[in-house]
């Protein structure tokens, strides 16, 4: 297994390669140090775990690398994924358009209040929730992200994980239990305003 | 200036000072590394760039730590945010209590359209965006969340900016030009996913 904070690299190399990728044929690993918001040492350590080197004077070969990159990520195939929660949240994820060019399809969102159910968001049509189990039995669906309240993660995450899914993105603030052959990530936005408060702290300095 | 390896998990060594701090006195560093999903021997290399160090055998006091992060993160003291936006990712920015909770207390919503000025968030009322200019110029916030279409993003930045608003969460697809003066942390949640489908491969190899 890679180090977490190469993970954490990862796609951030990935979005530098495919913003690129149309313009440019090799990169170095001071622009991918740049994008990563790391040093070249990383980068060149990063990308010898996945056994990739560049060439001396040349750098890394843009396709190559991004192809190399996304087998690692599992994502060398498109995703699909399914949003429980249609509320303010659910709507804001299945309408942003950066989850589609980053190779996942959001291609059903469920929610258990009937005024939520059966209205549109974009192409969807939201679902009831107990509809979840058949089509994750349908094998609609290999990822989800969690958008409901609180007091409905561990209940919902019972459900999927009942129905054979696997990894599940978690925005509910609460710590959802799984079996070990499930993996769980847990997103508190809260986070990122205290980093960007950090680096805001070192310009007022 | 610290790693951003380094800033990066000091909100995840916070998360779980702020979950113990009423039951326990000490913390190990092992139970750090396993809240940012890192290893020991980073946990004391982080702390040591703050200055701060433990006792052997004992571990680290949980409040002073905790105080000692949150002054490095630049949260000694609760920070005004803004929130530009207030559709559907606004709304739920602006409803998460994951954010007062972390030190950050939204105090205005501001949008452009007219049917959703005046309308109300929890306890907030949206503001006309035309207002934003005169309330950062009276000091209502010091911090701002991007939540508008990429189309809009960079004349907010602007006017944010001019307003003197020197740190920027920005959620838009798009990246904002700013002087340097000013710090832009640009969230995209499909990097989540990505770091998710890796960790998910794992389980499933
Ligand atoms: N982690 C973060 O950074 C972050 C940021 C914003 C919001 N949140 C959290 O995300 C969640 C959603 O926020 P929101 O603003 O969209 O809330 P919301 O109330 O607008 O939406 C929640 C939706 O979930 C539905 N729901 C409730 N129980 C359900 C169940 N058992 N099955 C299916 N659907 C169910 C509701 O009907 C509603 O439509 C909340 O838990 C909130 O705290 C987290
Ligand atoms: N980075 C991510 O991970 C992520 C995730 C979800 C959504 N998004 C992005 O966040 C943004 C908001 O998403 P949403 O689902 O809430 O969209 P939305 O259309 O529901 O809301 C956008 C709001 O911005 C307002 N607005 C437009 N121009 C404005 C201006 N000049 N000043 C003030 N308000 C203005 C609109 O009136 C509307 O209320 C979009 O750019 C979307 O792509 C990003």
């Amino acid at each position: 297994e890679l180090p977490r904070a190469t993970v954490v690299r990862l796609p951030r190399y990935l979005r530098l390669l495919d913003d690129i990728s149309r313009s440019r044929e090799t990169v170095s690993s001071d622009q991918l140090a740049e994008a990563a918001g790391a040093n070249a040492a990383n980068v060149r350590r990063d990308l010898s775990y996945l056994d990739f080197h560049g060439v001396r004077g040349v750098g890394y070969s843009v396709t190559e690398l991004r192809d190399r990159i996304r087998r690692e990520l599992g994502i060398a195939f498109r995703r699909n994924v399914a949003i429980v929660g249609a509320g303010n949240l659910g709507r804001a994820l299945a309408n942003y358009g950066g989850l589609s060019r980053r190779g996942f399809d959001v291609v059903a969102v469920y929610d258990k209040d009937d005024a939520a159910i059966g209205s549109t968001i974009g192409k969807l049509s939201v679902r009831n929730v107990q509809k979840l189990t058949d089509d994750c039995s349908n094998g609609d669906f290999d990822m989800a992200i969690l958008a409901v309240p609180a007091v409905a993660a561990q209940q919902v995450t019972d459900q999927l994980v009942e129905a054979g899914i696997e990894t599940i993105l978690n925005f509910a603030p609460i710590r959802v239990g799984v079996p070990d052959t499930v993996t769980v990530r847990q997103v508190d936005l809260s986070m990122e305003l205290q980093v960007l408060s950090y680096y805001g702290r070192r310009t007022l300095a």
